[in-house]
């Protein structure tokens, strides 16, 4: 049965108070309407606080803290309403240590009812998988791909 | 219910039919630049019924072609088939695969496939419904546009949550 | 002719005097996502007299100054000084070293300042004339802009090479 | 004495067609103005062929071909018109390991007439520095910025 806009909305604002908690180890952040009279036609602002900080903009964020904004929005979308696959191409190329191995750790969690396909450059990222595919150029212009085990990988740390 | 294979051939530049078997639970893609990882997540885009060309890099279905190199022809077409295991009735139909395909010609047509037949575009938007997988703006999201849902307008942004209701 | 030093005293996150001494060749700065590098990239775009908030990730000059945090009161003033060795009279001016500040306070207003005395913007610009530094477009290259010239249209990437002329 | 429009464009070009072969180790490109018999309104075509690769727009590049495209432009104008210094924030960070190389190896050349200030998480990169500056944020909300000498730097290798 499909919900309505509002029941929607109210259920991934709830779940994204919580993803940013957890992604960003505190701090806090709300979605709100631009006109709670008009829900037809009204915008979502997202208000984002990182540990710490003070209200501001979303325009003063950082390039790691918008990432992880918007993961920690993704994430709630998918928390309310899963869909059968995520295919998320180099969304933690921003993080630093500590946030990508919070990253990691929700989409560990939410992979029990989606699938992910991450195309990443980042260790950390690709020990979390249970199939991993290298992608290789040929001198012939042609792609290649090698179903890989984790000990094959020979990717730099980070 | 979950995505079970994908196969590309001929779609950018994989020339050569490539076959992948995704796990439940996360797979990885890694290689270096260039290589042909975001076109993967083009193809999958473009399977699902993308028309928008900006959003798979190119400007007319010729680019999604491979248009060959210094050392090999161009293909004729470009393939793309997605295979869902549907045995928990997710997609409301009768079958417990379910495979969505699309080619394209140089000529600019384009065909939808639905377990084997042809169907129209129309057909696949509606199978897919509400899943998120028929506006694909939550469920596929490409390089450099993570925080694109932070720098639109908040009118905008209603769509992701539109699709998700 | 090359930067000497950088100091920030409550620009942006920089709530206390900070200095940078930078070496000729490559600088490196490095650290945690939101400790404030790219804050240190945009103190550098302010002082040469960005007017463009969009380009200093702010919408005013309120923006620019410390906002104060949970443990910390906001400040009332940013400031930043850039100074330069001129002993190869790059700058057309009788000083061997020329330092570029800039000011701005809770109200709104801003103060440019060339060794320490009040000028206008105007006098910056004039100075920064034609070594890139005026306009800034390719010598401070902002957070995902990297490619911004591949973005652009052709007519708005000749802006590029029109201040390299 | 100032160049005109065409003799600055001219120079970049050429130089472009260098340094791309460079950074990609390979491959081919050109700057081409709009329309030739009007300068003064003439706007500026990219054409990028990484190597190995037939001809196509710049939309299909990669992340990581663009990164380097542009970095190829930028280092063009710099040869032809250096500048007493250049800023980079992160634009190193969608290349992998061949193209992050080849890049710091551009950057050490041209670093003997401009001073670059580069804002990196790639250690390969951060090992060209000459000067290496730590930010941290404090407790207070307040950002720290701490001299650091290679060995103290605990980066992940990439
Ligand atoms: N129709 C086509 N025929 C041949 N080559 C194509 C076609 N479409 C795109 N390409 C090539 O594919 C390459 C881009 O591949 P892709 O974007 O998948 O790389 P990637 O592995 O994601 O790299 P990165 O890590 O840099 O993001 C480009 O070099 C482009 O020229
Ligand atoms: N006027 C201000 N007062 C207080 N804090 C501010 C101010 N302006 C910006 N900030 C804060 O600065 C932080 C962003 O810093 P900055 O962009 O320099 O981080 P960064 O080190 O470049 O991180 P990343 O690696 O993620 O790019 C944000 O958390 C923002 O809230
Ligand atoms: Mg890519
Ligand atoms: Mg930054």
């Amino acid at each position: 049965m499909q919900a309505t806009f509002k029941q929607t909305f109210e259920a991934i604002a709830t779940a994204f108070q919580s993803t940013f908690k957890i992604l960003f180890g505190g701090g806090m952040a709300r979605l709100t309407l631009t006109n709670a009279d008009d829900i037809d036609e009204a915008g979502i602002d997202i208000h984002a606080q990182p540990p710490g900080k003070r209200p501001q903009g979303l325009a003063l964020l950082s390039g790691g803290e918008r990432s992880l904004t918007a993961g920690a929005l993704l994430f709630a979308i998918l928390r309310v309403k899963p869909t059968p696959f995520c295919v998320m191409d180099e969304v933690d190329a921003a993080l630093d240590e500590a946030n990508v191995a919070r990253f990691r750790s929700m989409l560990e969690t939410l992979s029990e009812q989606t699938q992910f396909i991450v195309i990443t450059h980042n260790r950390r990222t690709v020990e979390a998988a249970n199939t991993i595919y290298g992608i290789s150029m040929g001198a012939d212009g042609a792609s290649t791909a090698l179903s890989l085990r984790l000990d094959e990988v020979e990717m730099k740390q980070q | 219910m979950h995505l079970k294979h994908l196969v590309l051939n001929g779609y950018k530049t994989f020339a050569n039919k490539t076959s992948f078997a995704f796990s439940e639970g996360i797979t990885a893609v890694i290689g270096p630049n260039g290589s042909g990882k975001s076109n993967i997540a083009d193809s999958i885009r473009w399977a699902l019924g993308e028309q928008q060309f900006s959003l798979l890099r190119g400007k007319k279905t010729d680019d999604m072609i491979f248009a060959g190199s210094s050392r090999r022809a161009r293909a004729s077409m470009a393939e793309v088939l997605l295979t869902f295991d549907n045995s928990d009735g997710f997609f409301p139909v009768e079958f417990t695969e379910i495979a969505i395909g699309r080619r394209a010609y140089r000529d600019g047509s384009n065909e939808y496939l639905l377990n084997g037949n042809r169907v129209r575009l129309r057909d696949i938007t509606d199978l897919l419904g509400h899943t998120g997988l028929a506006e694909r703006t939550y469920t596929v999201i490409g390089q450099g546009l993570v925080d694109a849902a932070l720098t639109q307008r908040p009118e905008e942004r209603r769509a992701l949550f539109e699709e998700a209701a």
